[in-house]
């Protein structure tokens, strides 16, 4: 059958490792790719031209105003009670600090409800955040919302331990986000390590003073892409399953996991499908989204530009949580749909992967979703997803081969399959 | 967000499960 021909394929045979070696090549040569950098276009183009190479149709790019954040030089120095240099990194479109650099004592709280019971402390301090990791959608909040809650209560700038269950002195970086008619201040992460240190320092009574310096700037947005590509169906070719990850990283490690993996396996499951000379029903889309890290810039224009033909798309699928040994397929949809997934999850036997679980999502395929159309999106074993997101350490080496090949096997199944039936998912 | 063509399907769930089968 098809899906035992696509898994041989990717498993054992003439692609295995195909999709690993791709992505080698793309991180390797091109480092991570911040929206707005060169670095990203770069990726785009040589992404472009590979999947015009591979033959896929209608290979084009839409053009998207993507935001332009620059880093610039950081750094963080604890002057009290001991000189200690301190890894800092800051928080997507964070201001910088002024050219010397702000020195202020530090007020460590471990919660927003916290922070509010010492507000009358927070006044020209830098709050440090040292919450613990319950999950990372639980504990987000303190990096995107730290800087405006301390901003509130007259702090000067904020530190939030990076959220992430395991540290080896890492700090990890991500998007903050500040509010109207709340003073700006600079935000950055810290170390696990620092946190809990200042935190042990602050109860014991030590008054800690430290001194940040910032160079980061938000520059006027910059012109960049959504990469798309096809397997025109040969029955309904104006119905689609689109198949998608983000080429857009932080600017940290390789931006390998999080997500050139999944944007990889992404063109993998069609090159797969093209390979054995499959062509189904409706037309599998490849969409590769730009600036998916600053809020799913890239996919709010596909949606803007495409959602008049939403009636035409079956089933939204994107890759963004890693592409380690698969556990799951997340799915979001109708009773009908899902009982019709779960079949088609049966096919994946050979892989040892037949589960269907709820919350299919993800950030650049949560707008059709929330219209009414059909999610997937990948589960793999995520116990080492968050230890290396948005740091140093999102390099190739995080990944498998061979856990790749999985991934990108159960990836091209599900597309095909959803593609090739004779009807459209069912909605609600 | 409706699909019309789904709203008049020919098919029912026990002859999707059929179709998808024939993917093994």
């Amino acid at each position: 059958g098809v899906a035992k021909a696509i898994i041989n394929l990717a498993v054992d045979g003439k692609a295995q490792n195909r999709s690993y070696e791709r992505l080698s090549l793309l991180v390797d040569t091109v480092g991570p790719r911040l929206s707005g950098s060169r670095d990203l276009e770069k990726a785009i183009q040589i992404m472009y031209r590979s999947l015009l190479e591979d033959g896929l149709q209608h290979v084009h790019l839409e053009p998207v105003r993507v935001p332009h954040w620059e880093r610039g030089e950081e750094s963080l120095i604890m002057l009290e009670p001991r000189i200690h240099t301190m890894a800092v990194m800051g928080l997507g479109s964070s201001i910088g600090t002024p050219p010397n650099g702000i020195t202020a004592p530090v007020l460590v709280v471990n919660s927003f409800e916290d922070l509010h019971k010492k507000a009358l402390e927070a006044l020209g301090k830098i709050v440090v955040y040292n919450q613990p990791f319950v999950s990372y959608q639980d504990t987000v909040k303190y990096r995107t919302r730290g800087a405006v809650q301390a901003a509130e209560v007259g702090a000067v700038a904020a530190l939030v331990r990076s959220v992430t269950p395991l540290s080896i002195y890492s700090p990890h970086t991500g998007m903050q986000e500040y509010q109207e008619n709340v003073p700006k201040i600079p935000a950055a992460c810290i170390t696990v390590e620092d946190a809990e240190m200042m935190a042990r320092m602050a109860s014991e009574g030590h008054q800690i003073i430290v001194h940040l310096k910032m160079g980061a700037r938000n520059l006027p947005e910059a012109d960049s892409f959504n990469t798309v590509a096809e397997i025109v169906g040969w029955k309904y070719p104006d119905e689609v399953v689109l198949v998608s990850g983000h080429l857009d990283s932080w600017d940290v490690g390789q931006g390998a996991m999080d997500d050139g993996a999944g944007a990889v396996i992404s063109w993998e499951a069609l090159s797969l499908i093209k390979d054995l000379g499959l062509r189904p029903k409706r037309t599998l889309r490849l969409v590769l989204w730009t600036a998916e890290e600053q809020g799913g810039i890239g996919s709010l224009q596909y949606f803007l530009l495409h959602k008049k033909n939403i009636s035409k798309y079956s089933l939204v699928m994107e890759s963004d949580l890693g592409t380690f040994l698969p556990i799951a397929l997340q799915f979001t949809g109708s009773e009908e749909a899902k009982a019709i997934m779960k079949n088609i999850m049966c096919l994946l036997q050979p892989l040892n992967t037949t589960q269907l679980l709820d919350g299919g999502e993800g950030t650049d395929i949560n707008y059709w979703i929330q219209a009414g159309v059909p999610g997937a999106s990948l589960l793999d074993d995520l116990s080492k997803y968050f230890t290396f997101h948005h740091s140093q350490g999102d390099t190739m080496s995080v990944l498998n081969p061979k856990e790749m090949n999985v991934a990108a096997a159960l990836w091209a199944v599900v597309a095909y399959v959803v593609a090739d039936l004779e009807e459209m998912l069912p909605r609600d | 967000k409706a699909i019309r063509r789904y709203s008049s399907s020919r098919k029912t769930i026990q002859e999707m499960e059929e179709e998808i089968a024939s993917y093994r």
